[in-house]
């Protein structure tokens, strides 16, 4: 299993 | 000029606790609306957020809106120096590269003064959306706690299963494996021992321990925790912050990217 990074999931904004 | 004043000095002591492990450097945002952090852990897995509202403080002042950046575990160190009845003021001119705290002891004519250097920081600032999640549970914050301790004896990530009215966390190593199965309970005496479990959709997730266990850093501030899940996407874990009053003060908010088969 690979580990995300939250910046992902989530956008800079 | 911004200024703050909180008689529970101990919320602020705690909350640094619940984050100073896990980021090394943040801006608090302060406007007229209260207080207000969003960072990343240095390894960019996950995020916490913290929101102190304006009229949880006991005196809130703040002219126009200041980013007070700062090295966390420098702040830390510094509210280590208040006792937990003190009474603490944050201060800070519109203009100036430092932050003072004054720390009050009830009933004594003591007052001390530390000032903490300010840092410009380049935040880079996530929007979460604002979804609806598959599963919702609250559960005593300690009992989280002590899952999550006792599984990372197990191994490095736990996966979090939620079917009909129960959750089970489980771990799995070199040493063999462990699973905790949760069941909602009745409607009890005590709302701070309860389960409960919201369902929408069956969910499997996977993520680190090692977060996780950063997180309950966060126990003292509530008897409650409250995990949100979704297939997917980043868990959340959040713990309210209320007042002895039992008022609502805001809260802190972990997100954390989940492990994810490839």
């Amino acid at each position: 299993m690979s580990q995300k990074t939250i910046a992902h999931f989530f956008n800079a904004r | 000029m911004f200024e703050a004043k909180l008689i529970q000095g101990a919320i602020l002591k705690k909350i640094l606790d619940a984050i100073k492990d896990l980021v090394n450097e943040a801006s608090w945002d302060c406007s007229s609306q209260g207080m207000s952090l969003q960072a990343m852990d240095t390894s960019h897995v996950s995020l916490v957020a913290v929101q102190m509202k304006a009229d949880g403080f006991d005196k809130y002042r703040c002219d126009r809106s200041v980013t007070l950046g700062m090295n966390l575990s420098s702040l830390s160190k510094i509210l280590k120096c208040a006792g937990n009845d003190d009474t603490i003021t944050l201060k800070a001119p519109d203009d100036g590269d430092k932050i003072t705290l004054v720390f009050e002891a009830k009933n004594e004519s003591e007052t001390s003064e530390y000032e903490v250097k300010l840092m410009n920081l380049d935040s880079e600032y996530l929007g979460i959306p604002d979804t609806p999640y598959s599963v919702n549970v609250k559960m005593p914050s300690h009992k989280f706690q002590r899952i999550c301790r006792d599984l990372q004896q197990i191994g490095d990530a736990v996966t979090i299963s939620c079917a009909k009215d129960s959750i089970r966390f489980a771990a799995k190593g070199d040493l063999g494996s462990g699973t905790v199965n949760l069941c909602q309970t009745a409607s009890a005496d005590k709302p701070e021992d309860s389960v409960s479990i919201s369902m929408q959709e069956p969910i499997i997730q996977s993520f680190a321990l090692k977060y996780l266990n950063h997180f309950a850093k966060a126990t003292p501030l509530s008897p409650q925790v409250s995990l949100s899940l979704s297939p997917d996407v980043p868990l959340v874990v959040e713990y309210s912050i209320t007042d002895d009053d039992g008022s609502d003060f805001g809260y802190i908010r972990y997100y954390l990217a989940p492990k994810i088969d490839e």
